[in-house]
Protein backbone atom coordinates (compact mmCIF):
# COMPACT_ATOMS: atom_id res chain seq x y z
CA UNK A 1 0.00 0.00 0.00
CA UNK A 2 1.14 3.43 -0.42
CA UNK A 3 1.67 5.72 2.36
CA UNK A 4 -0.83 7.91 3.12
CA UNK A 5 0.64 11.79 2.88
CA UNK A 6 -2.23 13.09 5.30
CA UNK A 7 -1.90 10.33 8.17
CA UNK A 8 0.76 12.54 10.63
CA UNK A 9 2.38 8.96 11.43
CA UNK A 10 3.42 8.20 8.13
CA UNK A 11 4.77 11.34 7.70
CA UNK A 12 6.76 11.13 11.46
CA UNK A 13 7.82 7.40 11.12
CA UNK A 14 10.34 9.25 7.99
CA UNK A 15 12.14 11.02 10.50
CA UNK A 16 16.11 10.08 10.65
CA UNK A 17 16.30 10.08 14.50
CA UNK A 18 13.71 6.77 14.25
CA UNK A 19 15.87 4.90 11.51
CA UNK A 20 18.21 2.92 14.02
CA UNK A 21 19.76 1.01 11.67
CA UNK A 22 22.23 3.77 10.82
CA UNK A 23 23.54 2.22 14.80
CA UNK A 24 24.60 -0.80 12.40
CA UNK A 25 26.62 1.23 10.01
CA UNK A 26 30.20 1.85 9.77
CA UNK B 1 32.80 -22.96 17.75
CA UNK B 2 33.49 -20.67 20.93
CA UNK B 3 36.42 -22.40 22.68
CA UNK B 4 38.43 -18.71 23.36
CA UNK B 5 36.64 -18.32 26.92
CA UNK B 6 38.15 -18.60 30.43
CA UNK B 7 40.05 -15.69 30.63
CA UNK B 8 38.88 -12.92 33.13
CA UNK B 9 36.49 -11.05 32.50
CA UNK B 10 36.94 -7.22 32.53
CA UNK B 11 33.85 -5.43 31.81
CA UNK B 12 32.14 -1.92 32.51
CA UNK B 13 29.62 -1.13 35.35
CA UNK B 14 26.36 -1.69 33.51
CA UNK B 15 27.66 -5.23 31.77
CA UNK B 16 25.24 -7.96 32.32
CA UNK B 17 25.58 -12.08 31.44
CA UNK B 18 25.09 -12.48 28.02
CA UNK B 19 23.40 -15.93 29.04
CA UNK B 20 21.10 -14.32 31.68
CA UNK B 21 20.15 -11.67 28.85
CA UNK B 22 19.40 -14.61 26.22
CA UNK B 23 16.95 -15.65 28.46
CA UNK B 24 14.98 -12.40 29.02
CA UNK B 25 15.30 -11.50 25.27
CA UNK B 26 14.82 -12.57 21.43
CA UNK B 27 18.63 -12.97 21.20
CA UNK B 28 20.68 -16.18 21.62
CA UNK B 29 23.90 -15.88 23.74
CA UNK B 30 26.07 -15.41 20.36
CA UNK B 31 23.94 -12.69 19.28
CA UNK B 32 24.44 -11.13 22.92
CA UNK B 33 28.10 -10.99 22.44
CA UNK B 34 27.96 -9.85 19.14
CA UNK B 35 25.82 -6.56 20.07
CA UNK B 36 28.71 -6.13 23.06
CA UNK B 37 30.93 -5.32 19.76
CA UNK B 38 28.54 -2.93 19.10
CA UNK B 39 28.52 -1.32 22.29
CA UNK B 40 31.78 -1.16 23.22
CA UNK B 41 32.20 0.63 19.77
CA UNK B 42 29.28 3.32 20.42
CA UNK B 43 30.37 4.09 24.04
CA UNK B 44 33.83 4.53 23.49
CA UNK B 45 33.17 6.93 20.68
CA UNK B 46 33.49 10.34 23.08
CA UNK B 47 33.94 8.64 26.93
CA UNK B 48 34.74 5.54 27.22
CA UNK B 49 33.62 4.41 30.27
CA UNK B 50 31.22 1.85 28.94
CA UNK B 51 27.82 3.67 29.03
CA UNK B 52 26.29 5.36 25.96
CA UNK B 53 25.77 8.98 26.99
CA UNK B 54 23.83 11.02 24.30
CA UNK B 55 26.26 12.66 22.41
CA UNK B 56 27.16 8.82 21.68
CA UNK B 57 23.99 7.93 20.51
CA UNK B 58 23.73 11.33 18.58
CA UNK B 59 27.08 10.66 16.80
CA UNK B 60 26.31 7.06 16.08
CA UNK B 61 22.98 8.06 14.24
CA UNK B 62 23.71 10.77 12.69
CA UNK B 63 27.79 10.69 12.41
CA UNK B 64 27.11 13.99 14.26
CA UNK B 65 27.07 13.90 17.93
CA UNK B 66 25.80 17.65 18.54
CA UNK B 67 22.70 17.13 15.91
CA UNK B 68 19.60 17.44 17.91
CA UNK B 69 16.39 15.38 17.01
CA UNK B 70 13.79 15.33 18.80
CA UNK B 71 12.50 11.57 17.75
CA UNK B 72 16.95 10.10 18.29
CA UNK B 73 16.12 11.75 21.55
CA UNK B 74 13.06 9.78 22.48
CA UNK B 75 14.36 6.67 21.63
CA UNK B 76 17.23 7.41 24.03
CA UNK B 77 15.28 8.32 26.39
CA UNK B 78 13.21 4.85 26.40
CA UNK B 79 16.60 2.96 25.60
CA UNK B 80 17.45 4.47 29.00
CA UNK B 81 15.29 2.58 31.15
CA UNK B 82 16.79 3.86 34.51
CA UNK B 83 16.73 7.49 33.76
CA UNK B 84 20.01 7.81 34.69
CA UNK B 85 21.22 9.87 31.32
CA UNK B 86 23.39 6.88 30.10
CA UNK B 87 22.24 3.36 28.51
CA UNK B 88 23.94 0.44 30.15
CA UNK B 89 24.61 -2.65 28.12
CA UNK B 90 21.56 -4.33 29.69
CA UNK B 91 19.60 -1.37 28.60
CA UNK B 92 20.84 -1.67 24.99
CA UNK B 93 20.07 -5.63 24.46
CA UNK B 94 16.69 -5.50 26.10
CA UNK B 95 15.49 -2.32 23.84
CA UNK B 96 16.89 -3.61 20.80
CA UNK B 97 15.27 -7.33 21.60
CA UNK B 98 11.60 -5.27 20.23
CA UNK B 99 13.56 -4.30 16.85
CA UNK B 100 14.60 -8.02 16.27
CA UNK B 101 12.51 -9.60 12.91
CA UNK B 102 11.11 -12.07 15.88
CA UNK B 103 9.75 -9.78 18.50
CA UNK B 104 6.01 -9.97 19.45
CA UNK B 105 4.63 -7.29 17.28
CA UNK B 106 2.84 -6.05 20.61
CA UNK B 107 5.60 -5.43 21.95
CA UNK B 108 7.00 -3.15 18.79
CA UNK B 109 3.78 -1.48 19.03
CA UNK B 110 3.90 -0.95 22.62
CA UNK B 111 7.22 0.87 22.09
CA UNK B 112 6.51 3.24 19.54
CA UNK B 113 2.96 4.46 21.34
CA UNK B 114 5.88 4.96 24.70
CA UNK B 115 7.75 7.26 22.17
CA UNK B 116 5.30 8.98 20.44
CA UNK B 117 3.61 10.02 23.74
CA UNK B 118 5.97 12.85 24.32
CA UNK B 119 4.79 13.94 28.08
CA UNK B 120 4.63 9.88 29.22
CA UNK B 121 0.51 10.81 30.07
CA UNK B 122 -0.78 7.47 28.49
CA UNK B 123 -1.97 8.71 25.48
CA UNK B 124 -0.96 10.53 22.32
CA UNK B 125 -2.30 13.79 22.15
CA UNK B 126 -2.90 16.28 18.93
CA UNK B 127 -0.69 18.76 20.81
CA UNK B 128 2.17 16.09 20.95
CA UNK B 129 1.55 14.54 17.45
CA UNK B 130 1.38 18.40 16.31
CA UNK B 131 4.97 18.85 18.02
CA UNK B 132 6.15 15.87 15.99
CA UNK B 133 5.24 16.73 12.79
CA UNK B 134 6.97 20.91 13.44
CA UNK B 135 10.25 18.77 14.31
CA UNK B 136 9.91 16.39 11.39
CA UNK B 137 9.26 19.51 9.07
CA UNK B 138 12.21 21.46 10.62
CA UNK B 139 15.05 18.11 9.91
CA UNK B 140 13.58 17.99 6.53
CA UNK B 141 13.21 20.45 3.49
CA UNK B 142 9.70 19.99 3.61
CA UNK B 143 7.41 23.12 4.41
CA UNK B 144 3.48 23.16 4.90
CA UNK B 145 1.68 25.74 6.45
CA UNK B 146 -0.51 25.68 9.93
CA UNK B 147 -3.50 24.65 7.97
CA UNK B 148 -2.21 21.98 6.14
CA UNK B 149 -0.48 20.77 9.16
CA UNK B 150 -4.35 20.79 11.30
CA UNK B 151 -5.57 18.98 7.94
CA UNK B 152 -3.45 16.64 8.11
CA UNK B 153 -3.82 15.94 11.97
CA UNK B 154 -8.06 16.52 11.27
CA UNK B 155 -7.44 13.23 9.17
CA UNK B 156 -5.36 11.42 11.16
CA UNK B 157 -7.37 11.74 14.39
CA UNK B 158 -10.60 10.94 12.59
CA UNK B 159 -9.10 7.92 11.80
CA UNK B 160 -7.26 6.73 15.09
CA UNK B 161 -9.11 8.54 17.41
CA UNK B 162 -12.42 6.64 17.47
CA UNK B 163 -13.57 8.08 20.73
CA UNK B 164 -13.36 11.48 19.53
CA UNK B 165 -11.52 12.94 22.82
CA UNK B 166 -8.56 14.44 20.38
CA UNK B 167 -6.01 11.64 22.34
CA UNK B 168 -4.93 8.55 21.20
CA UNK B 169 -4.92 5.83 23.99
CA UNK B 170 -3.64 2.68 23.66
CA UNK B 171 -6.27 0.56 22.02
CA UNK B 172 -6.67 3.14 19.59
CA UNK B 173 -3.18 3.34 18.37
CA UNK B 174 -3.29 -0.99 18.29
CA UNK B 175 -6.11 -0.54 16.00
CA UNK B 176 -4.74 2.11 14.07
CA UNK B 177 -1.36 0.20 13.69
CA UNK B 178 -3.45 -2.99 12.77
CA UNK B 179 -4.50 -0.66 10.25
CA UNK B 180 -1.36 0.87 8.75
CA UNK B 181 1.05 -1.12 9.50
CA UNK B 182 3.81 0.17 7.18
CA UNK B 183 3.71 2.75 10.49
CA UNK B 184 5.61 -0.16 12.24
CA UNK B 185 8.24 -0.55 8.89
CA UNK B 186 10.95 1.22 11.83
CA UNK B 187 10.29 -0.76 14.50
CA UNK B 188 12.07 -4.11 12.49
CA UNK B 189 15.88 -3.85 12.10
CA UNK B 190 16.45 -7.03 9.45
CA UNK B 191 20.21 -6.12 10.72
CA UNK B 192 19.39 -7.62 14.27
CA UNK B 193 19.02 -10.79 12.44
CA UNK B 194 22.37 -11.23 10.97
CA UNK B 195 24.27 -9.12 14.26
CA UNK B 196 26.70 -12.59 14.69
CA UNK B 197 28.41 -12.13 10.90
CA UNK B 198 28.69 -8.13 11.15
CA UNK B 199 30.14 -8.59 14.45
CA UNK B 200 32.49 -11.88 13.92
CA UNK B 201 34.83 -10.71 16.51
CA UNK B 202 32.63 -11.64 19.47
CA UNK B 203 34.15 -14.80 18.98
CA UNK B 204 37.78 -13.64 20.06
CA UNK B 205 36.28 -12.25 23.68
CA UNK B 206 33.13 -14.86 23.56
CA UNK B 207 33.51 -16.47 27.72
CA UNK B 208 30.82 -18.56 27.10
CA UNK B 209 31.92 -22.03 26.29
CA UNK B 210 29.52 -23.11 23.47
CA UNK B 211 28.13 -19.90 21.59
CA UNK B 212 26.77 -21.61 18.48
Amino acid sequence: AKPNPMNAFELISTSQGLDLSALFEE
Amino acid sequence: MGCFHSKPSQHAAGYEDPVALASDTTFSVSEIEALYELFKKISSSVIDDGLIHKEEFRLALFKNSKKENLFADRVFDLFDVKRNGVIDFGEFVRSLSVFHPNAPLEDKIDFAFQLYDLRRTGFIEREEVKQMLIALLSESDMKLSDDVIETILDKTFAEADTNNDSRIDKEEWQNFVLRNPSLMKNMTLPYLKDITTAFPSFVFNSEVEDVA
